[in-house]
């Protein structure tokens, strides 16, 4: 996965993401392709959530999946979630739910919940920040005020690290792909500099959903794992969202 | 330019949001209604992807029985008892789904907590 929040030169504020999935699940020998990715991106869908006649929050989902991997509340905030690799990871928070210990939250249910309760950016990042839950996760998180934009690092149990938005010190984006902003990427899979690159070369002036796009839409940061791309701005409350396809040569992670 | 060897990086590319390149299309929208009860809010998105549902519940199955038959056996033994533990309204939207597919309450929870179980 690939996750931006950036703001242009007004302060407004841009969400986006590439969500991939299916690694190591299946090998379309023939066609070169993720078979779990393949059978995901049908299932694809945008989900406006209402509550008394009004749009409460909006998500996209796959059809038959409840939890919230990207969402947005307008005029309120932005979230995405990008899974975080580690050997302590989810398959040992699910264990120790299955055996009787449910003091924790299933990742993608906490940010459903964050979506349905909290009113505000700071709300969002207090729930996310210390709730207990099952699997190791980065939770990417907008506001629609000028630097509100974070990536939360966190481990099961405890919140590792905030890499906030500084804006006095002249950033204007936060990035996150699926591996740790204080250490380098692995070489086989580094994502975060290509999508910086482009980030930076496209420059504050530029941002939007156009300039975002191309970012996510140029290889390796769309591959062949790549579902979706998304698209939010929270002050108008916009979600756009677009299947994609990574045409051929095309790296598979 | 495009590097011809992997990881297939190239040029940071522009002009791809105007005609919607590299896309194989955008998805519908649907309304989940939270004032309706949990078991029937997903109703109207999984008539329209029920086909797209069952293929791809499928091919988990295909995947997890190459690995051993018994955890397929164990998903629709074990899990609906689980569906139980989960905190409100998720259980009973996991419920709703997998009645309104026609698939096993377990092979719905299933799909439900890949997300979770493969940061490992």
């Amino acid at each position: 996965c690939t996750s931006i929040v950036a703001q242009d030169d007004a302060g407004k504020l841009y969400h986006a993401r590439n969500l991939d999935f299916g690694l190591f699940m299946g090998w379309d020998v023939k066609n070169h392709t993720w078979l779990i990715t393949e059978y995901l991106r049908p299932l694809v869908v945008n989900v406006n959530f209402t509550r008394g006649g009004k749009t409460a929050y909006k998500s996209v989902n796959f059809a038959g999946y409840i939890g919230l991997l990207t969402g947005i509340k307008p005029n309120a905030f932005t979230i995405t979630l990008n899974e975080r690799f580690n050997i302590d990871g989810g398959f040992v928070g699910m264990l120790e739910w299955i055996m009787g210990q449910r003091d924790g939250h299933w990742t993608s249910f906490l940010t459903r919940t964050v979506m349905d309760k909290a009113s505000s950016y700071d709300e969002a990042m207090s729930m996310l920040t210390k709730e207990v839950i099952l699997a190791p996760v980065y939770y990417i998180v907008g506001g629609v005020k000028s630097g509100e934009g974070a990536v939360v690092t966190r481990d099961r149990t405890k919140l590792d690290n905030v890499m906030a938005m500084n804006t006095t010190a002249g950033e204007w984006y936060v990035l996150e792909t699926n591996y740790d902003n204080w250490t380098n990427p692995p070489f086989f899979d580094d994502r975060r500099a290509d999508a910086k690159k482009c980030m930076d070369y496209s420059g504050k002036k530029g941002v939007g959903f156009p300039s975002i796009f191309d970012v996510l839409s140029t290889k390796p940061v769309l591959n062949q794992l790549t579902t979706y791309t998304a698209l939010m701005q929270v002050n108008a409350g916009t979600l756009e969202t677009y299947i994609r396809e990574c045409p051929h040569p095309c790296y598979p992670w | 330019n495009a590097q011809v060897l992997p990881p297939y990086t190239e040029d940071c590319q522009h002009g791809m949001y105007a005609n919607h390149a590299r896309c194989a299309g955008m998805p519908p929208t649907f309304e989940v209604n939270l004032d309706q009860d949990p078991s029937v809010r997903w109703n109207g998105v999984v008539q329209h992807k029920k086909k797209e549902l069952v293929a791809m519940i499928g091919q988990i199955k295909l995947l997890v029985g190459a690995i051993s038959p018994k955890i397929i056996t164990a998903v629709d033994q074990y899990l609906p008892e689980l569906i139980q533990k989960l905190p409100e309204p998720y259980g009973a939207e996991i419920q709703g789904i997998a009645k309104a597919s026609g698939l096993p309450d377990g092979e719905i929870l299933l799909f439900n907590i890949f997300y979770e179980i493969f940061t490992v």
